[in-house]
């Protein structure tokens, strides 16, 4: 039965498609069964994967709003085992509309129960806030993975991840316990990167898992998007591809472990 | 009478609030009186300036919530001349409470009214997504500073961009001009860096102005928020400072030329 990973963080730019897509796709090349959902109006999963967004008529917008199942609207990519539902900028009127609903925040919870057991993973790309979109993520999820970026707004926008989390678990009684979190877009030669990564091991310290791999700032991670696919596909040799290799290789040993 | 200026993209980690918060320092070293808007639940603005975000009252929820005037919000800095209306996560529920009011987008523009004739430039840091609070900024401001990094997804989320800005334009009646295009975190020395530089110059071609200023990737930028101060103040020498200098002497002149 597939396991729901939400990939979050409400800080911008701190690689969660980087890491969603990748991932994703290393671990398909494992030969797991992969879904990807685009939660985010920026449509930069559904670009990752060579979709052209804004000609496709069904995608998350589309399911959440109950006039397709996720069934009808998810798509196969280039990567064998790997599909994805895909997201443009109609899922922006999203959250309003979505308020009016009542009991708005499982309508993704649903949604992908009746796809779950097609898969061994399902991903959810979320966008940077921590709005409707992101509650409705975190009550859909199995488990939270929280990519990070060694820097200081990063590390102080932990503790309002944190409250959030906690509030979903305590007031809509559906914890998400976290898989790990993720250094990305590190960059070790510099004094402010190697002391947030060391702040970070101590405000998880043993209540949470910090993933022992870590992924450097890599140019062919950013420039795989313009060419339609993912950095593992892109490019075998990149360090960036190794780094979300060893990612998905670590990722599958903390199943094995349970 | 001040000039509101909304710093935008919905892109997450381009340089937002790094932009917000060094322009507004270094236009107020050159005598302007200038205020900052913290319209992020991040409050990443707030910080940057060395305030403790969860410790203060009066933020901008209140005042948009109707509960303090802007006024009555607004903070003095160590730097002379520069006022901040600060924010912290009690924001993030604004966007739901928000819609359930009549005419909820000119909320922001209202309550700047008050205060609007005590300075030259008012800059609001506006939160990574198309949702209320920006739609509340384009409402409010008079022009729009768009911060783009030089990578992929950056360069595909103009399009989306500028269409928000269409729609409240035509819909809203509340045209934003673009100020200008800023290019920040730029590493000239990739090749993405320089292709997606070249991009964003045809893609604006004649109609916008891109700025002449290109902000570099910069440790220091990133080192000063840690230090609760802006770069412009933090370290006079660095060339993140120079470039913000740079960029706000290109800004007085854009007015100049006006
Ligand atoms: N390890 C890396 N090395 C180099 N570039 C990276 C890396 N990870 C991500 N990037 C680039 O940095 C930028 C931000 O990454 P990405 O878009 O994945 O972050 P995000 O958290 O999904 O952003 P948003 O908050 O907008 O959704 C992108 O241009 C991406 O290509
Ligand atoms: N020119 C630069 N050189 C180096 N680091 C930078 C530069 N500009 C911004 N940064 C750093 O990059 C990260 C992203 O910048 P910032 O937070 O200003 O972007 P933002 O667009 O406001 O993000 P968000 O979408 O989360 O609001 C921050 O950690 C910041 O310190
Ligand atoms: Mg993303
Ligand atoms: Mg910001």
């Amino acid at each position: 039965m597939g396991e729901v990973v939400a990939i979050l963080n409400q800080k911008g730019g701190c690689g969660k498609t980087t890491t969603a897509v990748n991932l994703a796709a290393a671990l398909a090349l494992m030969g797991k069964q992969i879904l990807v959902i685009d939660l985010d109006p920026q449509g930069n999963a559904t670009t990752a994967f060579g979709i052209e967004k804004n000609e496709v008529d069904k995608t998350i917008y589309t399911v959440l709003t109950g006039q397709d199942t996720m069934e009808e609207a998810l798509l196969s990519t280039e990567i064998s085992g790997l599909h994805l539902v895909p997201s443009n900028i109609s899922l922006s009127g999203a959250e309003i509309e979505l308020s009016k609903e009542v009991g708005y925040h499982t309508i993704l919870d649903l949604s992908i129960d009746d796809i779950k057991e097609y898969y061994d993973y399902i991903f959810i790309d979320v966008p940077p806030s921590l709005g409707i979109l992101t509650i409705n993520s975190l009550m859909a999820a199995d488990s939270v993975l929280i990519p990070i970026q060694a820097e200081f707004y990063a590390l102080e926008g932990m503790a309002d991840l944190m409250e959030a989390m906690e509030l979903v678990e305590t007031r809509l009684k559906s914890p998400s316990p976290i898989k790990g979190i993720l250094l990305t877009l590190y960059d070790g030669r510099t004094r402010l990167g190697r002391d947030v990564y060391r702040n970070i091991k101590e405000y998880f310290g043993e209540r949470e898992y910090v993933f022992k791999t870590v992924i450097p700032r890599n140019i062919t991670l950013a420039e795989a998007p313009s060419h339609g696919m993912p950095c593992v596909i892109y490019d075998e040799e990149s360090t960036g591809t190794e780094a979300y290799k060893k990612l998905a290789r670590e990722f599958i040993q903390l199943e094995d472990n349970k």
